[in-house]
């Protein structure tokens, strides 16, 4: 059974992801 | 000829990540602050989760601890991997057995996904926000233009979204039959992208010369 991303996505990993193209504030 | 690791999967490599701890059904997987990534394989036992077994992976996907906490009975699921024991037993990549490849694939397809959604360089040019991603080679690149247009490319696959929410794919380097208006955010995006690699290689030249702290993420401009 191949691993799919779809195993590790959730709304924390979202928001995770939202976060990191976030700049740190200038 | 008996299959091995590297031919399965390649070393991971977790460097510059930003910390993480991720469940899924019946495992976490965790990116630490040390760059390290876990795998905690969970047993479910009178209704609590316990951590059966935990493989603590290098940052650079070389070096692989196994280790069954508490003698094999188990370890409450803690916010954080249980510490490995004395002279825990540990593997490299070449040596790892067989039995634990399923494992460590699942932990490198965590990490190459948050690599592909990990900015390595952001560049602000006057129309789009350009984004070279941690995946490389080769690296994704998004380009996110100020108006809602997004182009992103992919391993070889271009996904257009036009500002009207339209969108559609492109297989390989194939731009031909673009709509004119849409060949004008290709462009666009294609200078990005370009600007981004240069920008990386330059930045890579001083970081190696100066072989202190990482150099990235780099952000360059700011969006107009």
């Amino acid at each position: 059974d191949d691993i799919d991303d779809e195993e590790f996505l959730d709304n924390q990993l979202e928001a995770y992801f939202e976060q990191l193209i976030q700049p740190e504030m200038m | 000829q008996k299959p091995t690791l590297r031919s399965v999967v390649s070393p991971l490599t977790a460097h510059r990540l930003k910390p993480i701890r991720q469940k899924t059904k019946n495992a976490v997987v965790s990116i630490l602050d040390t760059g390290e990534v876990c795998m905690e394989f969970l047993k479910e036992h009178h209704s609590q989760e316990l951590v059966k077994e935990v493989l603590r992976i290098s940052g650079d996907g070389n070096v692989i601890a196994v280790y069954h906490p508490n003698e094999g009975r188990g370890f409450l699921l803690d916010n954080r991997p249980p510490a490995p024991p004395e002279g825990v037993c540990t593997y490299n990549f070449d040596n790892l057995p067989e039995k634990y490849w399923k494992k460590y694939q699942y932990a490198a397809k965590f990490v190459q996904l948050v690599r592909t959604k990990t900015p390595k360089v952001t560049f602000y040019t006057r129309y789009a926000k350009c984004m070279l991603m941690e995946n490389s080679p080769p690296a994704d690149v998004e380009v996110c233009f100020y108006d809602g247009a997004k182009i992103h490319k992919t391993a070889g696959v271009t996904r257009v979204i036009e500002k009207s929410g339209k969108s559609f794919t492109l297989k390989g380097d194939s731009e031909a039959g673009l709509r004119k208006e849409i060949q004008v955010y290709m462009d666009h995006a294609n200078e990005g992208h370009r600007i981004c690699l240069a920008l990386e290689a330059a930045v890579l030249e001083e970081e190696k010369r100066s072989g202190s702290v990482p150099f990235f993420p780099i952000i360059v401009g700011r969006k107009p």
